[in-house]
C-alpha cells in the first residue's frame, strides 16, 4: 500500500 | 492517471468554469449560494497549500492553480462585482454547522498528525458537505436555472467519477485511502436527489423546479 501522505490527486 | 480520474478532473473543471462564465455572461449570481462558494474556497485553500511543499506533476499544479484562481474569482464576482444580484435572503444555511464539525472530525480521524495532513483531511471532509448550502438554496427557492443545474451535475459527477478511479486504483496499484473514499461516497450521496431531478427534468428540456 502506498503511504497515505502521498497526495497525487486533486 | 486513469480515464476515471481524468474524466472526474475535467468534469470538476467544467463545473467551476461553467459557474464563472454564467455569472460573467448574465452579470448576475442569482440562485448561486455564496456560502457554498466560500466553503469551496476554504476547501481549495487548505488542500492545495501543498503547491508550495510537494510537486506531483505539471498537470496537478496547473489544475490546483486554476481551481484556486477560479474559486477566488467566483467569490470576487459574487461579493464585489455583482454583489447587488446576490440572493442572500435565500442563502440562509448556517455554514458554521459544517465548518466546525469538519474541523473536529479532521482532528479525530486523520492519517498522520501534522499540520498539512490535518488541513488536507479537513479539506476532504468539508468538501463532502460544501454543496449543502447550495442544495438548501435550491430547495428553498424551489427551482434552479438550467445552467445552474448543469453546474451542479458536473460538480456532483466529479466525485462519482473519482470513486470509480479509487476502485480502479485499488485493483491496479493497491492504492487505498479510506478517508477520501468514505468522504467521497458521502459527497456523492448528497447529490443523488439532485441527479434524479436532473435526469428526469433538465435532460428532457424542462426547467428544474421542485414539486
Amino acid at each position: 500500500l502506498k503511504p497515505s501522505y502521498v497526495k497525487d490527486e486533486l | 492517471m486513469n480515464i476515471f480520474r481524468l474524466s472526474g478532473d475535467l468534469s470538476h473543471l467544467l463545473a467551476i468554469l461553467l459557474l464563472l462564465v454564467k455569472i460573467w455572461k448574465t452579470r448576475s449570481c442569482a440562485g448561486i449560494s455564496g456560502k457554498s462558494q466560500i466553503l469551496f474556497a476554504i476547501v481549495y485553500t487548505t488542500r492545495y497549500l501543498d503547491l508550495f511543499t510537494s510537486f506531483v506533476s505539471v498537470y496537478n499544479s496547473f489544475m490546483k492553480v486554476v481551481f484556486l484562481t477560479a474559486s477566488y474569482g467566483t467569490l470576487y464576482l459574487m461579493f464585489f462585482k455583482f454583489k447587488p444580484t446576490y440572493d442572500h435572503n435565500h442563502d440562509s444555511f448556517r455554514i458554521l454547522y459544517l465548518i466546525i464539525p469538519s474541523l473536529v472530525l479532521s482532528f479525530i480521524i486523520v492519517h498522520v498528525y501534522t499540520v498539512m495532513e490535518i488541513l488536507w483531511t479537513y479539506s476532504i471532509y468539508l468538501e463532502a458537505v460544501a454543496i449543502m448550502p447550495q442544495l438548501f438554496m435550491v430547495s428553498r427557492t424551489g427551482e434552479a436555472e438550467t445552467i445552474t443545474s448543469h453546474y451542479l451535475f458536473a460538480l456532483g459527477s466529479y466525485r462519482a467519477l473519482y470513486i470509480l478511479n479509487w476502485i480502479y486504483r485499488y485493483y491496479t496499484e493497491d492504492f487505498l485511502d479510506m478517508i477520501v473514499i468514505i468522504a467521497g461516497i458521502v459527497q456523492t450521496i448528497l447529490y443523488c436527489d439532485f441527479f434524479y431531478l436532473y435526469i428526469t427534468k433538465v435532460l428532457k428540456g424542462k426547467r428544474l423546479s421542485l414539486p
